[in-house]
């Protein structure tokens, strides 16, 4: 049993390394692919798009597009409903996705 | 025996990783394809209708979404330059990143769900490497790799 | 005040930072469930 055990967990080894490979190759593929020129011209949803979603159709949308690394704190709900961000790499884009 | 035991801890702990790193894989298979499947669907769009949607009307990615009941009052302080901004809302409400929006867009073919048809399953397919194909078909049938033992068989090289 | 801290503006980051803060605040007693919404009428939307 002992030898039995010992042969699964260097299966599960191998399993675990390849399954990392594949992360590292999958990540580094979505890197380039949002980062191409092309890809990002095509990369947009519209309002319409957000509206067609059934959970949003009745909601009011509030759209944010922010520079990278911008923080987004909320604060603990049971204290307020409050949602603060802050850039440091340039203005923030706030805008309510119209209802038609 | 006392070995054996430590064995045995070390096995569902490799396999706990395991079970994390596939749903991380999925996780990466299923933005892929979204984010594919939307630059190839706005192509196709602008190319029907020969010019580019109205520039106000397009939401560039990345981007995130707050959503919140329409009798929600939001107060909202601005700081001049746009660097800071403070909501007080009198009303739960949610926060959604650009890759969930496009999910429940049915950009992802409904994989997330488990609820894909065979067509879209080509189509999706279509979008991503060969090797990561038995990954989509996991998904498709909603057999999700979570709760099953490692079907090390699947497991392919990079 | 304890506060929930993420990072935006990148692409496709990962989607349980977002799950947790909207478990968070739809669990939060303090506000009416959106669902169980009363009939009032809607407030006059706030200009952003």
């Amino acid at each position: 049993q002992y030898q039995a055990l010992v042969k699964e967990i260097a299966e599960l080894d191998e399993n675990d390394r390849k399954l990392e490979e594949l992360i590292q190759s999958c990540t580094l593929q979505l890197k380039l692919l949002t980062e191409d020129s092309e890809s990002q011209r095509f990369a947009y949803v519209t309002c319409q798009d957000l509206r067609s979603i059934e959970d949003l159709a009745e909601e009011m949308v509030m759209v944010i597009k922010a520079p990278a690394d911008t923080k987004l704190q909320v604060t603990d709900p049971s204290e307020a409903l409050q949602i603060s961000l802050q850039s440091s790499r340039g203005p923030v884009d706030v805008f309510l996705c119209p209802e038609s | 025996a006392q070995e054996f035991q430590n064995l045995e801890v070390e096995k569902q702990r490799r396999i706990e990783r395991i079970k994390q790193k596939r749903a991380q894989l999925q996780e990466l298979i299923l933005q892929q394809i979204a984010f594919k499947n939307l630059v190839q669907r706005n192509r196709q769009s602008e190319q029907q209708t020969q010019s580019p949607p109205a520039p106000n009307s397009t939401i560039q990615l990345p981007f995130i979404i707050v959503n919140t009941s329409k009798r929600t009052v939001i107060d909202c302080s601005i700081s001049s330059d746009k660097f800071e901004y403070l909501f007080n809302f009198d009303n739960t409400f949610e926060i959604h990143d650009d890759i969930e929006v496009l999910k429940r867009m049915g950009m992802s073919f409904g994989l997330e769900s488990g609820k894909c048809t065979p067509e879209n399953l080509k189509s999706a397919n279509s979008l991503i490497p060969k090797v990561l194909q038995p990954y989509v078909a996991e998904m498709a049938d909603g057999s999700s790799w979570a709760n099953r033992e490692v079907p090390t068989d699947l497991i392919q090289t990079a | 005040r304890t506060r929930i801290l993420v990072s935006i503006g990148e692409p496709f980051g990962s989607p349980e930072k977002f799950q947790k803060i909207n478990q968070l605040v739809s669990s939060s007693d303090r506000y009416p469930k959106r669902a169980g919404d009363t009939g009032s009428l809607p407030k006059p939307l706030k200009r952003l």
